[in-house]
C-alpha cells in the first residue's frame, strides 16, 4: 500500500522541489513505483519534468480538486519507467481563497487522492513555501512529512514554526502525522556556516536526519532547466550521486519504522 | 514624504530579506532615514538585525495591526544611525486568518503605517514568498513593487504570476501600484545558467531592471548569523561593493521617475 510523504518547509528556496524530483527519480531506479504530486502553485515540479503550463491547461491538481477530472486522467507519464506525475499550474493558487470557507477545507487533498495509494509504492507532494491550506492540505493527506532544511543561518529560525504547526495538525486534524526525516540540503564544504547550521541540526534531531547530505552543486540548478532529473542530467556528478545514497538511505529506513 | 516600497517574490529564497536590510542599510548610509517593516512572519529581516524574537514580544507589527499598540511604541532603533525596524515574529502568521472574513481587510497594514510616512525618507516591507493576504498588504501601502530575481532556473517562471497580481491588486485595489524595479540577485559567474537567466530578464524588462547585479556570495549568506548588514560584516568584498553600487542606483532612479 503506497505511502504518502509531504515535502514541506516555509523558508523560501531550501531544496523542497528539488528533493521531490531526485528523491522520487532515485526511488523509480530502485524499482519502486513513484507518484510525484505539484501541491505548490508555482508548478516548479511540473516545469522541472519539461511540463509547460499551457500543455496542462485544465487537467492538474487543481481540477482534481474541485471534482471536474478524475485523476486517472490528469497523471502523466514521466520519461522514466516507475515515476509518474501529477502535475499543476497556477490556477491552483486561487483554489485555496475558493475553499477557504467550505467544512472539511483541510480535507480535500486527502479524498482527492485516496484511491491512488495502492497503485504506488511512494506518493510525495510538493508544497509551496508557507504554512496555508495547502500545505495543511497535504499534511492531511500524508502519513509523513520530510523537511529539507538549507545549511544557511535562516533555515535553522523556521524549524521550530514548522513542527509547532506539524504539531497542532496532529493533535488537532491529522493524529497519525509524524516527521519522515529532516535532509540536509546546499552544504557548501567551503563555509564554516553550513558546518555551523548542520550541527545545529544534528544536536537537536540526530535520530531523523538523515546521514547523506545534498552538497550545493551547480549542476543541481541547472538540471530543472534541462527538464530532468540530476540523475540523468549530470550522473556522475556529486549532485546525482548524494540523492542516490539519500535514496537508498530513504528505503532502509522505512523498514526500520 | 516618504516613499514605501515592498519587496516581493513568492518564489522562495530569492534574496528579498537580504536586498531589503543591504539596501536599507547603504541608503541610510547615504543619508537617508530608512523604516524596514518586516511583514513575513518567518521574521528573518529581525534576526538578520540581531533582534531576537524572545526580545519583541508582545511589541511587533502584529500588535500594531490589532490596534493593541501604537507604531512608536514598537519601532526599534538598530546600530546605524539612519536606519530603524519595524519588528515581527511568528505572531503575524496567525493575524492573516484572524482578518480573513473582515471587511477592508486589504488595507489594513496600508492604514496602519500611514502616519510613518512623514518621518522617513525610505520605507521597505519584507513580504513572505506567497501572494496572500500579508503580501496584498504589503502592496496596498506601498507606492512601489521592487522585485528581486534569483539568476536560477525556477526563479523566471514565477515572474508572470507576480506581475499578473499585481496588475489585479492595482486594477481592483490600489490603481497607483507601480513596479519600481527588478535586481538581479544570486549571480554566479560561474554558470551559463545565470547568464541566460539574466539575458531572459534583460529582453523582458530591459528598462526596468537594475544594472547593479548582485553577485552570489558566502559572506552575503553569512553576514545575517551575525546580525549585521554586508556593508559592516563584509565592507570591503563583492556584496557589500554590488548593494552600495545598488544604493546609488536606486536613489539616482527616483529622481528620474
Ligand atoms: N543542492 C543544491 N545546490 C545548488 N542549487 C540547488 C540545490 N538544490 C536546489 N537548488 C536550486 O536552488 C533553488 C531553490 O531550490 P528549490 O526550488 O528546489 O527550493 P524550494 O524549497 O522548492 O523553493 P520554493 O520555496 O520556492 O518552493 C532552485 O533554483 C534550485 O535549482
Ligand atoms: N547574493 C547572495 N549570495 C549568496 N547567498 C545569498 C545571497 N542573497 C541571499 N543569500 C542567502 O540565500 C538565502 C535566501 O535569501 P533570503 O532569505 O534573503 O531570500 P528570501 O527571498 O527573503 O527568502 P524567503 O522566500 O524565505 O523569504 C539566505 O540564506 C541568504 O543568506
Ligand atoms: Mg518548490
Ligand atoms: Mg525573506
Amino acid at each position: 500500500m503506497g505511502k504518502v510523504i509531504a515535502i514541506s518547509n516555509q523558508k523560501g528556496g531550501v531544496g523542497k522541489t528539488t528533493t521531490l524530483i531526485n528523491l522520487g527519480y532515485e526511488l523509480s531506479k530502485l524499482g519502486k513505483k513513484v507518484l510525484l504530486i505539484d501541491g505548490d502553485p508555482q508548478a516548479n515540479c511540473s516545469s522541472g519534468l519539461g511540463v509547460q503550463s499551457a500543455d496542462i491547461s485544465g487537467s492538474t491538481l487543481y481540477e482534481i480538486l474541485i471534482n471536474k477530472k478524475t485523476a486517472a486522467k490528469v497523471i502523466l507519464e514521466t520519461a522514466y519507467p516507475n515515476m509518474w506525475l501529477l502535475p499543476s499550474n497556477s490556477n491552483l493558487s486561487g483554489w485555496q481563497v475558493e475553499i477557504a470557507a467550505m467544512p472539511k477545507r483541510e480535507y480535500f487533498m486527502a479524498s482527492a487522492i485516496k484511491n491512488l495509494k495502492a497503485q504506488y509504492d511512494f506518493i510525495f507532494i510538493d508544497t509551496p513555501p508557507s504554512l496555508g491550506l495547502l500545505t495543511i492540505n497535504a499534511f492531511n493527506a500524508s502519513e509523513s512529512v520530510l523537511i529539507p532544511i538549507q545549511c544557511e543561518y535562516y533555515a535553522l529560525e523556521g524549524i521550530s514554526q514548522l513542527l509547532k504547526t506539524m504539531r497542532l495538525v496532529k493533535e488537532r486534524l491529522h493524529p497519525s502525522l509524524h516527521l519522515e526525516g529532516i535532509l540536509l540540503t546546499m552544504y557548501d564544504i567551503r563555509t564554516k556556516l553550513s558546518k555551523e547550521v548542520a550541527d545545529a541540526v544534528l544536536r537537536n534531531f540526530k535520530h531523523k536526519t538523515y546521514t547523506s547530505i545534498i552538497p550545493r552543486s551547480v549542476k543541481l540548478s541547472e538540471a530543472p532547466s534541462h527538464g530532468k532529473p540530476i540523475g540523468v542530467y549530470d550522473e556522475t556528478g556529486l549532485g546525482a550521486k548524494s540523492y542516490k545514497l539519500l535514496g537508498a538511505e530513504f528505503l532502509s529506513r522505512q523498514s526500520v519504522a
